[in-house]
C-alpha cells in the first residue's frame, strides 16, 4: 500500500460518491450516460469474483463490495426509479457500448495472465475499464451545459485511474512490481481523459461553465 | 509465469 495508491481509491470512491448525490439530490441523471454505468456493473462483476474466494482483506474487501453496491444501485436508479428515468438522456447516450464488450472479451481470451476463468474475465474487466468511459464522454460532447456535478464526476474518474499509474512506477521501483496488463490499459484508459481533462481544468480556471466541442 | 500476480489491488 501506497500514497498514490490510497489516494487513487479514494479518488475513486469520491466520483461514485458524486454520482450518487447528483442523483439522489437532483433526482435527476441528466448528462450520465446509462451506458458507462452499465459497463461498470459489469468491470466490477467480472473483476470481483475473487471476492469469495480468495481471502478476505480488510482494506479491499470493503472497497470491492462498496464498488459492487453503487455501481448497481445507480444503474438501477437510472432504469427504475420512476422520477430519475424519465432524465435520463436516452436519444443522446448513442454510443454503440455493446461493440466494446466483445473485443475486450477476445482480447482477455488470448492476452491474460493465467487462462483461468478468473483472470480471463479479470483480463477482460482490465480492459472494459480502460474504455466504459467512452459512452460518458461522447454524451458530454452532445450535451449543451454539463452540470458541474457531472463535470467533477468524470474529472474524479479519470483521475482516479491516474493516480494508480503513479502507484504502479512506485511499486516498480520499490517493490520491483510487474503488470503490463493494467499498465497498457490504464494509459490508454487516463489517455482517453486528455481533452476532457484539458477542457475541464481551462473552465476551471476561468471560471466558465464546461463546454466540450 | 512472470505475469501472474496475485491481485492485490482494485
Amino acid at each position: 500500500m501506497n500514497a498514490f495508491r490510497l489516494l487513487a481509491d479514494l479518488t475513486h470512491l469520491l466520483s461514485i460518491i458524486i454520482l450518487l448525490v447528483k442523483i439522489r439530490t437532483t433526482k435527476s441523471c441528466a448528462g450520465i450516460s446509462l451506458k458507462t454505468q452499465d459497463l461498470y456493473v459489469l468491470v466490477f462483476i467480472s473483476r470481483y469474483l475473487d471476492l469469495f474466494t480468495r481471502p478476505l482483506s480488510l482494506y479491499n474487501t470493503p472497497f470491492k463490495l462498496v464498488f459492487l453496491a453503487t455501481s448497481i444501485t445507480i444503474v438501477y436508479y437510472m432504469r427504475y426509479h420512476k422520477v430519475v428515468k424519465q432524465t435520463y438522456n436516452k436519444d443522446s447516450d448513442t454510443f454503440k457500448h455493446y461493440f466494446l464488450i466483445l473485443p475486450c472479451a477476445v482480447l482477455a481470451f488470448f492476452i491474460n495472465p493465467k487462462f483461468t476463468f478468473i483472470e480471463v474475465l479479470w483480463s477482460f474487466s482490465i480492459y472494459l475499464e480502460a474504455v466504459a468511459i467512452l459512452p460518458q464522454l461522447v454524451l458530454l460532447q452532445s450535451s449543451s451545459n454539463i452540470d458541474n456535478l457531472t463535470g467533477n464526476y468524470v474529472f474524479m474518474l479519470g483521475a482516479y485511474r491516474a493516480l494508480y499509474l503513479l502507484n504502479w512506477i512506485y511499486r516498480f521501483f520499490a517493490e520491483d512490481v510487474v503488470r503490463w496488463i493494467p499498465w497498457i490499459a490504464g494509459l490508454v484508459q487516463t489517455a482517453l481523459y486528455a481533452d476532457f481533462f484539458y477542457y475541464y481544468i481551462k473552465s476551471w480556471r476561468n471560471n466558465e461553465r464546461l463546454k466540450l466541442p | 509465469e512472470c505475469l501472474y500476480q496475485p491481485k492485490d489491488e482494485l
